[in-house]
């Protein structure tokens, strides 16, 4: 034995990385199948104990149904792997290795090398902080006028439109509730019903706007009786809108909004008032519903070449951040197609404000290479981290406990008391943040 | 990775007979400038009010 173990030769080899992924693959597939069976002997042993009739459960793993290619992907480790993709890509690369590796990177995905802020690119010492690059100034210019929304980020529209009834389109036929993306904007309500859509009829969520009116029409006369909240006006809504409505329109005639009728004349009134007041009123504060808005949404995806620093798309105050700690599925633009509501599975900061025409929200959603979100201005926020899973747990456990339904986000509010703003006042254009690799 | 905007702005009011009706634009609302897989930068107008 002695000999044996003085004359043999040992030869270390590397383990193949897919063997590796292989071995985290299984024994996340077999922690997952323990955990099932624990959790459903617990569930039988418990069964008609408690008051609710079970014990308090941990944070549940999101099951996506999809094709097969997302049953595998549903298995596999992704918050994980991500952490080592990002651990992996701060290593250090050699010095002279740096500028062709990078290059060859930027060959493969597209990046442009004219734009990159630092021409020496023997000064980016891994491919993370390449990732996270700035740009020279003056390479993006901002579109002037003041009436718009600009790009936040470099990538492609994946979809634009109206959301109706609360409800986001994915792709076409594929849709997700707003409150599963952006989570519940109200608290509960005293007879339990969770409101769904108060900030796609309110601009302004503090005025108790009550359900939300479905059809335009009475969007529009809603929002004269908030007006006239408001303003302290003490007439109400049947006074002010007394006369006749005109009935129908002539046939050849096109039809006429009940906004631009013609009315009493304290509509006039109502009106001179509003321009009195719109004349008056500061460029951050919520519109006089009077107009009839509607929520719009907005999807772009940011390919891995493309810059990955993020920017406020208007003028606006962030009030509230909600970080969602969920999965870290792809979000190419074939896994969109394929699984549906993906936007609210995955991890994600939701930004929550107003701008000049009401209610503002901004979310970058994370990936499995891109997990790591970063906000400027939150020094707190710390994404795809194993302390943010285990809170998560333990917030849904102790929910559970109280015997109510766990939100899925933890809040921030952002208050700066040298501002009247309350909230975080960003400029367009003006940088809000990033995603780092892992 | 992914940015979703949400955001309120005005509707708009329906176009008179004279001003004609151009699909999804309603004078004084929300105006958008992109189209669907178009590829965009930081700081370009994706629509207006």
């Amino acid at each position: 034995l002695n000999a044996a173990l003085k004359s043999t030769k040992i030869e270390w080899k590397p383990i193949p990385i897919g063997l590796g992924i292989g071995f985290l693959g299984l024994f996340q597939f077999y922690r997952v199948q323990q955990r099932e069976q624990r959790i459903q002997e617990e569930e039988r042993s418990s069964y008609g104990s408690g008051p609710d009739g079970g014990k308090p459960k941990k944070r549940e793993r999101i099951r996506p149904s999809g094709p097969w290619q997302v049953q595998i992907m549903s298995t596999l480790p992704l918050k994980a792997l991500s952490r080592i993709w990002g651990r992996f890509n701060e290593l250090e690369i050699p010095y002279y290795l740096r500028v062709p590796g990078f290059k060859l990177y930027s060959f493969i995905f597209g990046v442009n090398l004219s734009e990159v802020a630092e021409p020496d690119l023997h000064t980016y010492p891994n491919l993370a902080s390449f990732f996270y690059r700035t740009l020279k100034p003056g390479s993006r210019p901002i579109d002037p006028s003041p009436n718009a929304i600009v790009s936040p980020a470099d990538g492609k529209v994946i979809q634009f439109g109206i959301i109706d009834n609360g409800e986001v389109e994915q792709v076409k036929g594929v849709t997700y509730s707003l409150d599963a993306l952006l989570g519940s904007v109200r608290p509960k309500s005293s007879n339990g019903s969770i409101p769904t859509s108060n900030i796609a009829s309110s601009p302004n969520s503090a005025q108790p706007s009550g359900s939300r009116a479905r059809t335009g029409d009475e969007e529009i006369i809603r929002a004269d009786e908030e007006f006239a909240q408001i303003n302290g006006i003490s007439y109400t809504l049947p006074n002010l809108f007394s006369s006749p409505q005109p009935k129908g329109n002539e046939p050849g005639e096109m039809p006429v909004d009940q906004s631009t009728s013609p009315r009493a004349s304290s509509e006039a009134e109502v009106r001179a008032d509003l321009a009195l007041a719109e004349s008056s009123r500061s460029w951050w504060a919520p519109t006089p519903s009077k107009d009839p808005t509607a929520l719009y949404y907005c999807v772009i995806y940011l390919a891995p070449g493309d810059y990955h620093r993020f920017h406020s798309p208007a003028s606006w105050v962030v009030e509230s951040r909600r970080h969602f700690a969920g999965e870290l599925y792809s979000v190419s633009p074939y896994l969109q197609r394929t699984l549906p509501g993906l936007f609210t599975l995955n991890e994600r900061v939701v930004l929550l404000g107003r701008w000049r025409w009401g209610f503002f929200s901004f979310t970058p959603v994370g990936a499995t290479n891109v997990g790591s979100i970063v906000v400027n201005f939150d020094r707190e926020l710390r994404t795809n981290s194993l302390n943010t899973d285990t809170a998560a747990d333990r917030a849904a456990e102790e929910a559970a406990k109280r015997g109510e339904l766990y939100s899925g986000f933890s809040e921030a509010t952002y208050e700066n008391a040298s501002s009247v703003l309350g909230g975080h006042a960003l400029k367009r254009g003006e940088e809000m943040g990033g995603f780092q690799l892992g | 990775s992914t940015i979703v905007l949400v955001f309120e702005a005005p509707k708009g009011r329906r176009p008179t007979f004279d001003e004609g009706y151009v699909e999804g634009q309603r004078p004084g609302g929300w105006s958008w400038k992109i189209k669907q897989g178009q590829k965009v930068k930081v700081g370009e107008m994706l629509g207006f009010v």
